[in-house]
């Protein structure tokens, strides 16, 4: 079935929950 | 439109029915999304985690949030009063909440609660399993699966010593434990499958 965790826009609160760890730490 | 929406991570089960599909969508999105954040934050204390690439981190909270939710919020369902506590506070009862279209998933919940519950796991032990819900190299899209399996592997042995120590009279303790990996990942197929029909039909 389709991807219920972007359904429920929980990757955009996710990315945005870490964003401040990934943004002193190169990938 | 749908007049229930029977998840404790919402504040109510009734929706107001003047409101449309993506005003209630939005609603139960600002509800939840302070839990989600603390699984963020509590994935982000997982000693190695941060060391997987951004994309295998986003996947596998994507993947194991509902299943970490799950596990911390599993004080939410008393089998014996046959409630479940919502957002807000206010308790309903099972046959209330069946009432609302509350089928199977909720029958799963409340087994799989009394189940882990019946383990007497300490915080520790109980945060040490919820990194091993999470770090799971077997969730789909994972990139570098070696790195989340070594870092699995890793949690699982320290789960298995914690328990082992704590539970010396008690070995059936961790494999109960590992078997309840197997009961999250069908209640999060079941709760996937919902949340879908909640989508199509708001």
């Amino acid at each position: 079935f389709a991807d219920p965790a972007s359904n429920l826009g929980l990757e955009d609160i996710i990315r945005k929950a870490l964003m401040g760890n990934f943004d002193d730490k190169p990938d | 439109k749908r007049m229930y929406l029977v998840c404790p991570m919402s504040v109510s089960p009734y929706m107001d029915p003047n409101k449309s599909g993506p005003q209630i969508w939005e609603e139960f999105s600002t509800s939840f999304t302070p839990a989600v954040k603390e699984v963020v934050e509590f994935a982000k204390r997982i000693p190695g985690f941060r060391d997987l690439s951004q994309y295998d981190q986003v996947n596998l909270l994507k993947a194991g949030t509902f299943e970490v939710l799950m596990v911390r919020f599993a004080s939410l369902f008393d089998a014996k009063e046959r409630t479940v506590t919502f957002l807000s506070g206010r308790k309903y009862n099972v046959d209330e909440l069946r009432f609302m279209g509350a089928g199977e998933l909720l029958n799963s919940v409340f087994e799989f609660s009394e189940k882990l519950k019946a383990l007497h796991l300490s915080e520790e032990e109980m945060s040490l399993f919820t990194a091993v819900v999470l770090v799971s190299a077997d969730r789909s899209g994972i990139e570098n699966v070696n790195s989340v399996e070594a870092l699995q592997e890793t949690l699982i042995r320290a789960l298995r010593t914690l328990i082992m120590k704590n539970h010396p009279n008690e070995a059936s303790t961790f494999t109960r434990l590992l078997l309840k990996l197997a009961d999250l990942r069908s209640l999060n197929n079941m709760h996937s499958e919902e949340l879908l029909a909640f989508k199509i039909h708001p």
